[in-house]
């Protein structure tokens, strides 16, 4: 077991009780900074963890990140760990973030999908949905990227129980989607919600279950291209930006669509990097080099949030 | 543990909307268990889908039938997947 995170690896794949182990050495060894909130359980009844990193001040304007709603798509959790480490090990010496977390706290949410992340280490390295049962179908689960209320039920999720893009039965009817709604309307400050998928190498804004354009396009769109920029200046790797429905597809009940409708404005989605030769089935070798160039794109984007109070 | 044996993930460059519809009708056989990782969506993004090796030979003559270009991106599913779990069992170790 990881004693400290002196020796932790963040250039490996772990097990969920490894991370959640960590979760709490990381919290031990900066106690002014993190904090570990259980903000509810997954269907299978583990907890879900959200770090906390906060200077003081009460509800003070907040940012969301959460990774791994797809629990297969592993680069992303692996990515959140690398990242709450960075945000606790540079705060205090690096002077952009240590001003964000002056006026502003960072909530993230490392494993979204508990249950499906464990299925897909010891039975099924594929599983991508929650692990909720369907009443009248033998198939498992839901998608919990087509669960949340926006656009609920539209074009690009399905009523098929056995479809990888099942939308659920009704909107937030997954406990783990739920656990995250209601933490967000109970905070009730949040000015960005941050969610990372693997793989595509896209940043995208709202919205997904229309093609129109949001109100905030022009910005987010800005915001994103110049997010992009810092993470391609690392290693080259090209991103495209835009819109979910432009850039992709039609698709309702995503996480973004949902935040942007409930007010927080700066929402955005990453799929991270893709080698074009292992889809997300990605080498741990690659967690490193794919955290360090998302994390200067997050830089970006909280940098911008803190300067733009709304 | 599910096993994916001889599955391949095969990458697929659409040329035309007309090829982009031709993979969305792929996409719609069920019956074929395709796992599509990247959507048929635009002829600016690649279309990434592991097929089961017992409908390899299906999926590559039906996309060389519309002279729809791919290519292997994993050979072998299965293979990659030991790798990874040799990996993080030494890691652990």
């Amino acid at each position: 077991r990881q004693r400290k995170t002196g020796n932790f690896d963040f250039g490996a794949y772990h097990p969920l009780e490894t991370i959640y182990s960590w979760m709490d050495t990381l919290v031990a060894q900066h106690p002014n900074l993190v904090t570990k909130l259980e903000i509810g359980k997954s269907y299978e009844k583990r907890p879900m963890y959200v770090l906390k990193f906060s200077t003081g001040g009460t509800n003070r304007p907040a940012i969301w990140m959460d990774l791994g709603i797809h629990s297969r798509e592993w680069v992303s959790q692996a990515t959140g760990v690398w990242t709450a480490n960075k945000i606790a090990t540079d705060y205090g010496t690096d002077a952009s973030l240590t001003s964000v977390l002056k006026t502003m706290d960072i909530y993230m949410l490392i494993v979204a999908n508990p249950d499906g992340y464990v299925f897909s280490h010891t039975k099924d390295r594929m599983w991508r949905k929650t692990r909720s049962s369907n009443s009248g179908s033998v198939c498992v689960g839901t998608d919990p990227n087509r669960n949340w209320d926006a656009g609920f039920g539209g074009p690009g999720s399905s009523t098929y129980p056995c479809s990888e893009t099942y939308q659920g039965p009704f909107a937030h009817s997954e406990i783990e989607v739920k656990n995250i709604v209601n933490l967000i309307q109970s905070h009730g400050n949040f000015k960005s919600f941050i969610s990372v998928h693997a793989y595509s190498q896209l940043l995208m804004y709202p919205y997904g279950y229309t093609c129109r354009g949001s109100a905030d396009q022009a910005e987010l769109d800005s915001v994103a291209r110049a997010a992009v920029q810092k993470l391609t200046s690392l290693y080259g790797t090209r991103y495209k930006v835009g819109s979910i429905c432009n850039i992709i597809y039609q698709a309702s009940g995503g996480s973004i669509d949902w935040s942007y409708d409930v007010g927080i404005k700066y929402s955005f989605a990453f799929e991270l990097r893709d080698t074009g030769r292992y889809g997300f089935i990605l080498p741990a070798n690659q967690i490193i080099p794919t955290a360090s160039e998302t994390w200067l794109a997050l830089k970006h984007i909280m940098e911008y949030v803190r300067d733009h109070p709304y | 543990e599910r096993l994916f044996t001889g599955d391949q993930v095969i990458r697929v460059d659409a040329q035309s909307e007309e090829q982009i519809k031709l993979l969305q009708i792929l996409e719609s056989e069920e019956e074929w268990n395709l796992d599509f990782w990247r959507h048929p969506v635009s002829t600016e993004l690649p279309v990434d889908v592991r097929v089961p090796r017992s409908h390899l030979g299906a999926v590559k003559e039906y996309l060389n039938a519309h002279s729809i270009p791919f290519t292997v991106m994993i050979d072998d599913v299965q293979e990659l997947l030991d790798q990874e779990k040799a990996e993080m069992r030494e890691n652990h170790i």
